[in-house]
């Protein structure tokens, strides 16, 4: 699976995701990254989220919508928010994974429980910051 | 000053130290990092964020390092079905396709669904009717081989089991 996220010069958040599945998967399977809130959500009110991981567990979670929800309604920051949902709502029921999220001021969370995620990126003129290992 | 930001990822697993090599560590350096800046650049042009974001997974969709567009594993039937997905904060529109094949970039298919589409989601042959009416691109099926996914395939074809991207493949999975 890939991702990305972003947020442009005027303050709007976009996300997108894509991906080829699970390898040996049947029955027209398919993840959380076509399902708007579960693998891919973007609200400029609060954020922008793009998941990887066992789909199942982040469809049952809806896990970028959840993010943005406790923003929206908690006050979390988005790295509160982030580090809630995947580090400890999804580890509970085993949701291996992690997911990259902006929101509209130009912060950025990279939140994964596994035990690496190819991650990169990229603020102002900030440099480029790359990470594939925990 | 508004601040301008883009973050990616390449997909989650079993990955360590051990299991890659420098070699390996490399290119997938070399591929984040050319699709993060290529996103970033947009945006410092005064993109827009689904620009950039659109960008930066048509990038990661062509590089085979990655399972998503060429890159996309084999499902139990040998084939490649790819989802995607594109949302826009501003205006609360998104995009999403599921089960498609053939489809070249299937994020590029999510922005028309999005911009010329009542529906959010589309599935299967009908997703794949909606790209050709509007000129999406598709590719044969051996733009999408790759060897090292064949490989990974081959090793669970015969059983029930399905692997996660980048998981590595531990022995007491196949006892």
């Amino acid at each position: 699976t890939v991702g990305a996220v972003a947020v442009d010069s005027a303050g709007n958040v976009a996300a997108a995701t894509s991906t080829g599945g699970m390898t040996n998967k049947n029955f027209n399977r398919i993840g959380d990254t076509p399902i708007i809130g579960a693998g891919t959500y973007a609200n400029n009110a609060t954020c922008a989220v793009s998941c990887t991981g066992h789909g199942e567990f982040f469809i049952r979670s809806v896990v970028a919508y959840d993010i943005s929800c406790l923003i929206e309604y908690k006050g979390y920051t988005l790295q509160e928010a982030c580090e809630e949902v995947v580090l400890n709502k999804l580890i509970k029921i085993g949701g291996e994974g992690g997911l990259i999220a902006v929101n509209p001021a130009g912060d950025i969370a990279l939140t994964f429980n596994s035990e690496g995620m190819y991650r990169a990126c990229k603020r102002n003129d900030e440099q480029t910051i790359l990470g594939i290992y925990k | 000053m508004q601040n301008i930001a883009i973050a990616i990822h390449g997909g989650a697993g079993t990955i360590t130290k051990n299991t890659l090599t420098t070699t390996q560590e490399i290119a997938f350096n070399a591929a984040l990092k050319q699709a993060v800046e290529a996103g970033h650049r947009l945006l410092a042009k005064g993109g827009t964020a689904l620009d950039a974001v659109e960008l930066a997974v048509t990038i990661l969709e062509d590089e085979p390092l990655f399972n998503a567009g060429r890159g996309s594993v084999f499902t139990k039937a040998g084939k490649h079905e790819m989802d995607a997905a594109l949302m826009c904060g501003k205006t609360m529109a998104a995009g999403a396709v599921a089960g498609v094949r053939g489809i070249k970039n299937p994020i590029k298919l999510t922005r028309a669904i999005l911009e010329k589409s009542d529906n959010v989601m589309l599935s299967g042959y009908g997703a794949e009717e909606f790209a050709r009416e509007h000129a999406i691109e598709f590719a044969p099926e051996s733009y999408f081989y790759d060897a090292y996914r064949y490989q990974q395939w081959c090793e669970v074809r015969d059983t029930n089991l399905f692997l996660m991207d980048h998981t590595e493949q531990r022995e007491q999975k196949f006892g």
